[in-house]
């Protein structure tokens, strides 16, 4: 899981059986509490610039706790916070490969508050706003058992010692090495001078976590769950891709990358756009797209979504 | 890419948890995915000297239990912070 803080957003990214929507009363509060952003309407609910909450249907909803086993019940405890949220069912909801969405409207008296010489400075960035996600599931073994270590778990009453570097940390070296092995930081050609951060870590018995981030700003995040018989990988990423690689990539490609370390049976991308004329890999994405002969497209589906484009693929292995 | 001096510039990394997590019952793939935009940008923020980033660590760890999940390690550029969970 992954947590992403910026002075004006954050991004929340969790897996597992994970309450992912019981933060949201806290952190109201303590923005409110903390900051005096006052987000609060005279009915109680939020109104912040935007919300955006997803996930791919659960391959274990049982399992899940609370309103997290249905996504109606997400969609009623999300209302009880916001007044213009919209929900959306994406995709095949027989099969079991949806994916779902609710987004609120934009609240435009955000922008009121503004420094207009900061805007203008930062205007590239507030327009052109993409992020592109991989859901990946049914992982080539050879793939997936790269990011299997099986290394020794310590006992919560064993002494760990408390002198270990940050060097030494064997779960975050190991993640480091699979990071390394299987090319996960070169998904992205980087400008001259482009900088580029690591975290990455390896769960025992299996499991990976990465957070990279380019340019001091940008995020590019993976989750692996490579056990048999579900094994499922995700990339979600707001790098800019046109404009880190100097023009030379689009999300075509970076899709091409991902796709040979995984090997998936099937896959979906979603691709929110904020500005499809400026994105090249939107109009590169709705054409007919050549990702290899392994793949067959089964859905493509696009939403005008208010101020932003959504675009939904899904393919399967042949 | 990446070189091994990646793995001594955390702002904060748990050896503890690192060490003692086991991931055997985390069984599910998909993940829950939530983005709160407060403001547009850091632009439209009123005053710029307190942001989501001013709120501390420890604040961020307290929200985090509420979702189960606690934090194995932070970087921290100019401009944002990346936490990496547990689960």
């Amino acid at each position: 899981s992954s947590l992403f803080v910026y002075d004006h957003k954050i991004t929340m990214k969790t897996c597992g059986t994970t309450t992912t929507l019981f933060c949201l009363e806290e952190v109201f509060k303590q923005v409110n509490l903390l900051l005096n952003w006052n987000c609060t309407l005279d009915n109680g609910k939020f109104s912040p610039y935007k919300v955006f909450y997803s996930r791919r249907s659960f391959m274990f909803p049982s399992k899940q706790r609370s309103i997290h086993r249905n996504w109606n019940d997400e969609v009623d405890y999300l209302n009880k916070f916001f007044t213009n949220g919209k929900s959306y069912t994406v995709g095949r909801s027989d099969q079991g490969t949806h994916w779902n969405l609710y987004v609120t409207d934009t609240n435009e008296d955000s922008l009121l508050n503004g420094d207009t010489e900061c805007h203008e400075t930062n205007n590239y960035e507030y327009n052109n706003d993409e992020t592109v996600e991989i859901l990946m599931t049914g992982l080539n073994h050879k793939c997936a058992d790269q990011f299997v270590c099986n290394r020794e778990v310590k006992s919560a009453t064993s002494s760990i010692d408390e002198k270990d570097n940050d060097a030494d940390d064997e779960g975050h070296l190991l993640g480091y090495n699979m990071t390394k092995k299987t090319g996960l930081d070169k998904i992205y050609h980087e400008s001259k001078n482009s900088c580029f951060h690591h975290d990455a870590f390896a769960f025992s018995p299996c499991g990976y976590s990465s957070n990279m981030i380019i340019d001091d700003k940008y995020y590019y995040t993976l989750h692996v769950t490579p056990e048999k018989g579900w094994s499922y990988a995700s990339f979600e990423s707001n790098v800019p891709v046109n404009a880190v690689s100097d023009n030379k990539q689009d999300n075509v490609d970076v899709l091409q990358k991902v796709l040979k370390v995984f090997q998936p049976t099937e896959f979906c991308l979603t691709f929110f756009c904020k500005n499809i004329q400026n994105s090249r890999s939107f109009q590169r994405l709705i054409s007919d797209i050549d990702i290899g002969p392994k793949y067959t497209k089964i859905d493509k589906i696009i939403y005008d979504l208010d101020d932003y484009q959504l675009l939904y693929l899904r393919f399967e292995m042949k | 890419t990446i070189t091994i001096k990646e793995l001594t510039n955390h702002s904060y990394i748990d050896h503890e948890l690192s060490a003692t997590l086991d991931s055997t019952e985390a069984f599910e793939g998909p993940e829950k995915l939530l983005e709160i935009w407060f403001y547009p940008d850091p632009c439209a923020i009123p005053d710029k000297t307190k942001t989501l980033r001013s709120i501390p660590v420890q604040i961020w760890t307290d929200i985090l239990k509420l979702v189960k999940c606690e934090v194995l390690s932070i970087k921290s550029t100019k401009c944002m912070d990346a936490f990496l969970l547990s689960e």
